[in-house]
């Protein structure tokens, strides 16, 4: 699975997900990618958010909405609601990672696998590479 | 005003050991894919064109679960997803179990701006794909040999999706 969130110039924010799901995967199954609000979401003045990993747990939660509800409805910081919702997969089992970026900017990721493949970078000159845990 | 990209190839079992000799070149793909997205905000574009530019390097890079390099079904075959939405307007538009859009993404953008819909599925989807003009490509494009090795020995294993506890996702 690949993502990308984004925040333009003029304010707005975008979100994007693509994926091939899970090797041997049957019966026509979908994962979170491509349900809006699960996998992929994005909403000006809250967030736009991107995530990978076991699919089934991340549309349950219902991730993208909610990390989104909780910046809007509780007033939370990115970072926490970002936090609070991948706990939520934790919990019921599943494992995996978010991408975000919030109204302001902020560029936010957090995974609870060994490693995500992930980038960001920022007008004010921020530009990172990473894959592994630490 | 300021611009914020940021993107992700996938997470799981991603360490030093698994990656092995392919870190050179995942981190080039990433860097490539940023470059293509940056490229657009800093230059006054908008946010839903920068996640789409980055998103089709990585589909087109072997070395992710997207497009090219996709995860195969236990019957051999890239089913395909991708959404994109739209913040401004809360647009969006996805695709499920598409098999021949060349960039999923790509059609799911379609889908957002030339239907009335948001989700389309299967051969409906690549259906809409030939009608818009949307580019396709025969799924054989999609295998590299490592996604077959893989889901041989999958099903060499006996085992499907579930059982290698999302080890291939």
């Amino acid at each position: 699975t690949v993502g990308a969130v984004a925040l333009d110039t003029a304010g707005h924010l975008a979100a994007a997900t693509s994926t091939g799901g899970v090797t041997g995967k049957r019966w026509g199954r979908i994962g979170d990618s491509p349900l809006i609000g699960a996998g992929t979401w994005a909403q000006d003045g809250a967030c736009a958010v991107s995530c990978t990993g076991a699919g089934e747990f991340f549309v349950r939660v219902g991730v993208g909405h909610a990390i989104a509800a909780r910046i809007r409805h509780l007033g939370e910081p990115l970072e926490g609601a970002v936090a609070a919702v991948l706990g939520e997969v934790t919990a019921l089992g599943g494992t995996g990672g978010i991408i975000a970026v919030g109204a302001d900017g902020t560029p936010q990721w957090r995974f609870s696998t060994p490693g995500m493949h992930r980038a960001r970078a920022t007008s004010d000159g921020l530009c990172e590479v990473e894959l592994f845990a630490e | 005003m300021t611009w914020t990209l940021v993107i992700h190839g996938g997470a799981g079992r991603i360490t030093p050991k698994v990656v092995g000799g392919k870190e050179q070149a995942i981190r080039e793909a990433l860097a490539r894919a940023l470059d293509a997205g940056t490229a657009i905000l800093a230059n006054g574009g908008a946010a839903i064109d920068a996640v789409q530019a980055a998103i089709e390097v990585l589909e087109d890079d072997p070395h992710f679960n997207a497009g090219r390099g996709a995860a195969l079904s236990y019957d051999g075959v890239a089913e395909l997803d991708a959404a994109i939405m739209d913040g401004a307007t809360r647009d969006a538009g996805a695709v499920a179990g598409t098999t021949r859009a060349r960039h999923p993404i790509a059609l799911a953008r379609a889908v957002m701006e030339r239907s009335p819909h948001v989700m389309l599925a299967g051969e409906g989807a690549d259906a809409f794909a030939e009608a818009n003009g949307v580019e396709t490509i025969d799924n054989g494009w999609f295998a590299t040999p490592e996604r077959i090795s893989q889901l041989a020995e999958l099903r060499a294993a006996g085992g499907d999706a579930f059982d290698v506890d999302m080890k291939y996702g």
